[in-house]
């Protein structure tokens, strides 16, 4: 076998290409990663990357990233984008739109939520294994946690605290009832 | 003194600073303003859990490690898309159905903790701990803010993501105090404060009455809360001597147990 060297080293990946996402959901669309397991050149960099797709009336899961820095460009469209700090501020609450840049630093809280038209953007991590952990649907940090510990932590029953661990069987991107952008703030 | 220069000419012992009292326990901040605690990038921290009392769940931007100083108890860490098993089993719930509802759950891993251990806490993983003894639990917690782990500036932060740590009371100790940001991070709201009540509602599939709860306004515990009837959590046995009398029970059953 060739042992991949800086000389012979694949340098291009093509994220826009459907076939390749990483999460898809037909109702609400799909997240494409880059990164050095599927680049290696990029544990040189210690970067990488991701595409995401949000159809209308879509809401990309609160997460937020674990381990990088994340640099936001809208390539296409509009959503409504909320990132929380530390002590649960929300230090940006706006509607974001093609050609516009947003930096969401590393462990801040973010959902996003298109609500008229598909969203579509790119995202630059400062870390080239880049990963996200969210706060609800089924590989969330919500769903990880015991009942009891939900329960407790939310100050409601156990049923309420079943609901809020299950209901949502999507792991990153939902289909949205359209409900919440009535109450739009922006 | 040269910009950003450390001045170690001179180190001394130092106490906590400030204490941020919860329902059920204390966390003591020593001041990382210290330039002994800025020159080494980190910062330290002391749970003091009652019995029953659990530190609601969080996340921090920079690895911390956490040492047992007294008590026990059981801790779980929330990693990224980790399946969740520990699970009771389906059948055995069917066939009890009948027996009323039986304890039901699925969940990641639970880690059991003792005086003495040392337990790691990876950068931007959400976690918890219980205490499960009689006995006070201390957790002495060292910060690395200037790990690589830690993108974010030298201030470590805590995201809550249940309760309204923001209750806790805060009490001023001798030297000073720390840093209002220090404190700040056992004096705000969980992240979900700032998402708009209806989208959090749609994200988790549920009502907005829940949803309110999420954010825990009216939340008066602080960030470390009390379980009179004690924690539920799928789990192996944890006691030495349960799990001794599990393996004489084997030994028993197969005899003794060939070397």
């Amino acid at each position: 076998g060739i042992e991949e060297t800086i000389c012979s080293a694949k340098l291009r990946q093509n994220i826009d290409n459907p076939a390749r996402a990483d999460v898809y959901n037909p109702q609400a669309g799909r997240f494409t990663t880059v990164n050095s397991l599927t680049l290696p050149i990029l544990s040189f960099l210690r970067l990488s990357a991701a595409k995401g797709v949000l159809y209308r009336n879509s809401i990309m899961a609160p997460h937020w990233w674990t381990n990088a820095h994340s640099v936001l460009y809208v390539t296409r469209g509009e959503a409504r984008i909320q990132i929380v700090d530390h002590r649960g501020q929300a230090v940006l609450d706006d509607r974001v739109r093609q050609g516009q840049v947003v930096i969401v630093p590393q462990n801040f809280a973010v959902v996003k939520h298109a609500e008229n038209e598909i969203f579509e953007w790119v995202v630059f991590n400062t870390n080239d294994n880049a990963m996200i952990n969210t706060l609800s649907g089924r590989t969330s940090a919500i769903r990880g946690l015991p009942v009891d510990v939900i329960a407790n932590s939310y100050q409601i029953s156990r049923e309420e605290a079943r609901r809020l661990k299950f209901n949502r069987e999507e792991t990153l991107l939902f289909t949205s009832s359209g409900r919440s952008s009535q109450y739009g703030r922006v | 003194q040269q910009q950003g220069q450390c001045q170690l000419n001179r180190l001394n012992p130092m106490e906590p600073t400030v204490r941020i009292q919860a329902e059920a326990g204390v966390t003591e901040l020593w001041d990382k303003n210290n330039q002994q605690f800025q020159c080494a990038g980190v910062s330290l921290i002391r749970h003091v859990i009652q019995s029953r009392g659990m530190l609601l769940p969080s996340y921090l931007n920079t690895p911390l490690l956490a040492y047992v100083e007294r008590g026990r108890g059981f801790f779980g860490i929330m990693n990224s898309g980790c399946p969740e098993t520990f699970q009771s089993s389906q059948q055995f719930q069917q066939g009890e159905r009948g027996a009323g509802s039986r304890f039901q759950d699925r969940h990641q891993k639970i880690g059991q903790f003792k005086q003495g251990d040392i337990i790691a806490f990876p950068a931007g993983a959400a976690h918890w701990a219980y205490n499960e003894g009689n006995e006070e639990l201390v957790l002495v917690c060292f910060e690395d803010s200037g790990n690589s782990a830690n993108q974010l500036d030298q201030n470590s932060r805590r995201f809550f993501i249940a309760g309204n740590p923001q209750q806790g009371e805060q009490q001023q100790g001798q030297q000073g105090g720390a840093r209002s940001f220090q404190k700040e991070q056992f004096q705000s709201g969980n992240v979900f404060r700032g998402f708009e009540l209806e989208l959090l509602a749609e994200a988790f599939g549920v009502s907005t009455e829940t949803a309110r709860k999420l954010q825990g306004q009216e939340d008066q515990r602080g960030h470390i809360v009390n379980i009179d009837q004690g924690l539920r959590v799928v789990r192996p046995p944890f006691s030495q001597e349960q799990e001794e009398r599990e393996e004489r029970q084997e030994q028993g059953q197969y005899g003794p147990r060939a070397n």
